[in-house]
């Protein structure tokens, strides 16, 4: 409304300037918030090293564009304007659970709000492998779940890869990421094996840019329509 | 459209920036920045009705004129954003990972009257 006005449609007097700029600012707020389906603000994070944060995302578009190469057109590329449904890009970093000297659980954890109202198009695991010796080592990835009949873990699949030189191995967790989005607690775990000379599967410092990590892509789940008759 | 200035008083955008630093969201929200939350206001008087921006025909013109000559039956049409686009985040969630989405529709390039 014009200064000294009042507001045509909803009656409400023009407000100073000052306070104008708060209300806007706290429509701001309540806008985004709303839109990413978060009660509040998360709290303060504990975000990952940069060299792992800038690793990850340097084999996100990696992958990106050798998936968009083999299949053009088949997957939907989540950076695409317009697809109408939001879509998200959900980077997970591995908490490091019990370990032995050669086996080592990794824990990742997902946000309710992500989860309840999102389909998975995809998620993919992302395992760094240094300097495995010669010639091809056993290594064998299993994905657990909780127990329904107990506090222990079972195992939903397992997957033995033959490592024969360091690098990346990525492992389709797709399947396991929905059936987690259905569950109460939203933690994927994953037990790492790997040869008895090899010791931890783990790099030993956190902060290294090969920590392991999951990547998902998501989509809002398409509203419930109402069909008039 | 039309950009709002100090003395606009026709539907047209008004640009409005959040600084997330401002506000205290610099810590959970990576990029971008910040958030332009631009809005439409200004007069739709009858004769502006379905005009996004400035007349550009004779044939708009025309149809103006009639409006302007029946104004006084008719009440006038509402300020509204003819063009947006996604604002892009990229933002930690409460378990510190690392979400990257796209939001449709939250950021207005232009307004017009309905």
């Amino acid at each position: 409304a014009a200064k000294g006005a009042w507001c045509p449609a909803c009656g409400v007097a023009a407000l100073a300037p000052g306070s104008q700029r708060d209300a806007l600012l706290a429509l701001a707020k309540q806008s985004i918030l709303a839109k990413l389906r978060l009660p509040a603000r998360p709290s303060v994070p504990h975000p990952p090293s940069r060299g792992a944060l800038l690793t990850a995302l340097r084999r996100m578009r990696a992958q990106r564009s050798d998936t968009a190469a083999a299949t053009p057109g088949m997957l939907r590329d989540p950076a695409q304007p317009g697809m109408g449904l939001q879509q998200y890009e959900i980077l997970s970093f591995a908490e490091s659970g019990s370990s032995a000297s050669h086996r080592v659980h990794l824990h990742f954890r997902f946000s309710q709000e992500v989860a309840g109202s999102t389909e998975i198009l995809q998620a993919t695991l992302y395992l760094f492998w240094a300097a495995p010796g010669p010639g091809a080592q056993p290594v064998t990835v299993r994905l657990l779940q909780p127990d329904p009949a107990g506090a222990n873990m079972t195992v939903a699949s397992e997957t033995r890869l033959e490592v024969q030189r360091s690098g990346w191995t990525t492992l389709d967790v797709g399947a396991a990421v929905r059936s987690l989005f259905g569950q109460e607690t939203l933690r994927l775990t994953v037990e790492l094996e790997v040869p008895e000379d090899w010791g931890s599967p783990l790099p030993t410092d956190h902060s290294d840019s090969h920590w392991p990590f999951v990547v998902v892509q998501a989509q809002a789940r398409t509203p419930h329509r109402v069909h008039r008759r | 459209g039309v950009d709002c200035s100090a003395d606009s008083r026709m539907c047209c955008r008004q640009e409005f920036f959040v600084d997330f630093k401002e506000i205290g969201w610099e810590d959970w929200i990576i990029q971008p920045e910040g958030y332009h939350m631009n809005y439409c206001a200004g007069l739709c008087p009858l004769h502006m009705a379905g005009v996004p921006g400035l007349a550009a025909s004779f044939h708009t013109a025309v149809l103006n004129r009639i409006k302007a000559a029946s104004a006084a039956a008719a009440v006038d049409s509402c300020c509204v954003p003819t063009q947006r686009r996604p604002l892009s985040l990229l933002y930690y969630d409460r378990d510190s990972n690392i979400v990257k989405t796209d939001i449709p529709d939250m950021i207005v390039d232009s307004c017009g009257c309905t």
